[in-house]
């Protein structure tokens, strides 16, 4: 197996450009928990603001044990009856689990920042990757969001600022799994899109509910 | 960890959205594995804005089953991405069981075979090692076994390139094929991508689950992830 070809999967997984759904922007930052400096937090904000409430949905680890983002998450949305929500807040390099009540106030503490910033209350999700056990370096996270949703580091709906924040949330990751399409409806014709970001390579075996 | 969402401009409904999301995850990100671990933080959200200007997609709507279609095709393609980056990953493959009395019972064996380390090292050193794909699907821990009568059990490695002969026997109707083309076999297992079926033929439920060969990289990440 020593002779087995090395595959480029960066180039044959990762798009190079990319149509994306309207009426959301995406920004990211390197805000210094991973310790290469690659980037590490990611912000997707609804900015729609014709009469449709946006609605959400999530499926969540069915782990007896699940991090604080998880249980903050699932709170967040049945509070909010699965409407209004208009942000996502991921961080990588720390999941936040095992963390207890430091770790719940971390999570709210970066719902907070996002809702506050946004002007939009409880309308944030969020979720982190990382190293399990280890407590959210706040000072650095709270800094990344004031980046993102203030200063516009990397912020924007075009390829760029989509592909970085897929590459934002990766851990192990080889490559950043962005993947976007349009879809025409065929009672009105009327064309819609998905776009969709994942990060994964290892701990891999969801049973999500 | 496996995180992710899915954004959509279409205006669904709380519900609509909810059976949407629950019925393409069942059918695609709890339908991969790396290695058989489960997260602390594992979550899948998908959000719809509404910015297409469209009636709201409800579940009774005439396109939600359409659009539930669309959304699973996709969330499987963005959930086999994390399959073909498995850690230490070579091999992309596609478990699938067909002809399962129950959807319940293809996705536990599809699993099984999935998760195992004996049938996953196999993969990794292109070993047609059927007797540990028989033994998975054995073990597998079934509410009961009325998907699975002997006889009518057959298995085979499928190749997913254009070669021929496509799909090679390993166990028909039960019985071991003790005619194997190791040649062939060998050819089917260098693939990058390949496809193990086994069929049931108890009934006409399936279920496809995507898992990875398991490597000596795989370890060397691992050994050392925290530090």
């Amino acid at each position: 197996n020593s002779g087995k070809k090395v595959v480029d999967k960066y180039a044959l997984y990762v798009p190079k450009t990319g149509v994306f759904p309207k009426g959301y922007e995406v920004g990211s930052f390197a805000s210094g928990v991973k310790k290469n400096g690659n980037l590490d937090l990611g912000v997707i904000v609804n900015t729609n603001r014709t009469n449709f409430e946006s609605s959400a949905s999530a499926v969540f680890t069915t782990n007896r044990f699940k991090a604080a983002p998880v249980l903050k998450s699932k709170q967040v949305l049945e509070n909010s009856q699965y409407r209004n929500i208009n942000a996502i807040v991921v961080n990588s390099g720390c999941a936040n689990s095992m963390t207890g009540e430091v770790g719940m106030k971390d999570a709210e503490a970066m719902c907070q920042l996002v809702n506050t910033t946004l002007g939009t209350p409880d309308s944030t999700l969020v979720m982190s990757t990382g190293v399990i056990g280890q407590k959210l370096q706040m000072n650095k996270i709270s800094h990344g969001i004031t980046e993102i949703l203030q200063n516009k580091s990397n912020y924007g709906s075009d390829f760029p600022a989509w592909l970085n924040l897929a590459k934002s949330i990766c851990t192990t990751d080889t490559f950043p799994k962005l993947i976007t399409s349009s879809f025409k409806l065929s009672t009105t014709g009327k064309e819609y899109t998905l776009t969709g970001i994942a990060k994964g390579a290892g701990m891999i075996c969801p049973n999500m509910a | 960890t496996l995180l992710g969402f899915i954004v959509t401009d279409l205006p669904i409904s709380p519900k609509g959205l909810q059976k949407m999301l629950s019925f393409a995850g069942q059918r695609s990100f709890n339908c991969i594995s790396v290695d058989g671990d489960m997260s602390t933080n594992d979550t899948i959200c998908m959000i719809a804005n509404g910015a297409v200007d469209t009636p709201t997609i409800d579940v009774e709507s005439k396109e939600f089953n359409e659009i539930c279609e669309q959304v699973t095709g996709f969330a499987q393609k963005l959930a086999q991405l994390v399959v073909r980056d498995g850690e230490g990953a070579t091999k992309f493959v596609t478990v699938k069981v067909q002809n399962s009395k129950t959807f319940d019972d293809a996705k536990i064996i599809a699993e099984t075979i999935s998760n195992s380390m004996l049938v996953k090292t196999a993969l990794y050193g292109e070993d047609a090692n059927w007797g540990r794909i028989l033994c998975a699907i054995g073990y597998s821990k079934l509410d009961n076994v009325t998907s699975l009568v002997n006889e009518k059990l057959n298995v085979s490695f499928v190749a997913t390139d254009s070669s021929e002969p496509a799909e090679l026997p390993l166990l028909v109707n039960g019985v071991p094929n003790l005619n194997v083309d190791e040649a062939r076999a060998s050819e089917i297992l260098a693939l990058p991508d390949l496809k193990i079926v086994v069929d049931l033929g108890t009934g006409s439920e399936e279920c496809n689950f995507w898992t990875c060969d398991l490597t000596h990289e795989y370890v060397t990440i691992n050994g050392d992830y925290r530090s």
